[in-house]
């Protein structure tokens, strides 16, 4: 099993790879040329890499696609998990329509509100559902994840709701923190990692 | 200078701790602890701590508040940068209304959109202007930082209008990859680490 730091890491790993297949670079990659776009040591991404199976080869390095697979089948992208959205709101609404996330194995079945001027409506082409057939939407179509976008108080309710629907794991982005048998795993969203380097960056640039 | 694994490891131990801290627990933590917490290195963690002045006390640790003001102030989250933000959509309206970010040092002064029927309009207290008045306003201020939430056709063009008015650093969360001059910072935010990691937990867990 790889820790949470090994799955960020492979995921730096897996974008900068991914760019560089986007910009049409070689089909290959060494570790060294990782390490330095990353400000890392070689040898740790050579270790994650070995960890998921993918060996490079003298003065060639790594295959990207060969990387790239390999990432995507550890870390569970080829496999679609059903998923729906809770607060069909503006990150609920962004979220349902960013195609982005597919990649990843996403696949949105439904979404929820409470707000009875947004049910019936339609978002990334996914009909928007109320709060009262959350229960049987999730247990009929064996929703794995739910993603909550709704304001902190409805959190920990909804939580529960889910929790008794069966869900497995939750992406919780209301600034609340869920109380969940330890069964169900939930990701916390902070969205702050990225704004965290720019502070950083800023700082260290004297930008006052 | 710290790399980009060593920043967000601090932003893993902040939110532990801020989450500590807010269900009342004891005011010390050891790195034991947060290394059990985060399936990690227990030396790891007091390297990176050492890395930024924090020493703890044999059979107490660190202090919470001593590690929280430590990580905000080596991450500059205790000076304000001037943002603004570009694309007053869901994602872009999501942030803007989001208190959240505030704590990190955001500031948020103005935001555009180049949708006549939202110009003119406020988001979380924040007027949203036209694209015409931006360059401007990014030097009039001297703004540190944008965030840009705009389709990805828009996104170079706004870049380069941007680092015209002399821009320090971009907040990306278009699909596209920018570029920029080498003195302005790019974050390219993907929001799918969390994501990976729901995807790895319902591969393991056997979720199919
Ligand atoms: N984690 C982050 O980095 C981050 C960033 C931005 C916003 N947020 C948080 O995300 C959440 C959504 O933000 P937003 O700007 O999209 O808000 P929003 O007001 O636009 O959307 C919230 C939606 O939830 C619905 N809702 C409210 N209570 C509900 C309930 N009990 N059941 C079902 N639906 C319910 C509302 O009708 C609305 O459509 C907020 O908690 C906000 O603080 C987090
Ligand atoms: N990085 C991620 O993880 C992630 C997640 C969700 C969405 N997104 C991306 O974020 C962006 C915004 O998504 P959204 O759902 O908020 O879209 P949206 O359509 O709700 O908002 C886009 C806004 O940008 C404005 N706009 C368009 N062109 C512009 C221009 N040239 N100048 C100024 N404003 C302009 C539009 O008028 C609109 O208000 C999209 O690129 C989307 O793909 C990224």
């Amino acid at each position: 099993t790889l820790n949470q730091l090994v799955v960020e890491r492979l995921m730096h790993y897996y974008h900068l790879v991914a760019d560089q297949i986007e910009s049409h670079a070689s089909g290959h990659v060494s570790s060294a040329q990782i390490a330095q776009l990353l400000e890392m040591d070689d040898t740790l991404v050579r270790k994650d890499l070995a960890a998921i199976g993918v060996r490079g080869r003298p003065r060639v390095g790594f295959s990207t696609a060969e990387l790239m697979g390999a990432i995507r089948e550890t870390l569970g992208f080829n496999e679609r998990y059903r998923s729906i959205i809770i607060g069909a709101g503006r990150l609920g609404g962004a979220i349902a329509s960013y195609g982005g996330f597919g990649k990843y194995g996403l696949d949105i079945v439904a979404l929820f509100d409470s707000d009875p001027a947004r049910v019936g409506q339609t978002l990334g082409g996914v009909a928007i559902h109320p709060i009262e057939s959350l229960n049987a939407i999730v247990r009929e179509h064996r929703v794995h994840l739910a993603v909550l976008t709704v304001p902190a108080d409805a959190a920990q309710g909804l939580a529960e709701l889910l929790v008794g629907a069966g869900i497995q794991a939750i992406w919780n982005f209301a600034p609340r923190s869920l109380v969940v048998p330890s069964n169900v795993f939930v990701r916390h969203e902070h969205i702050s990692v990225g704004l965290a380097e720019l502070a950083y960056y800023l700082k260290r640039s004297g930008a006052r």
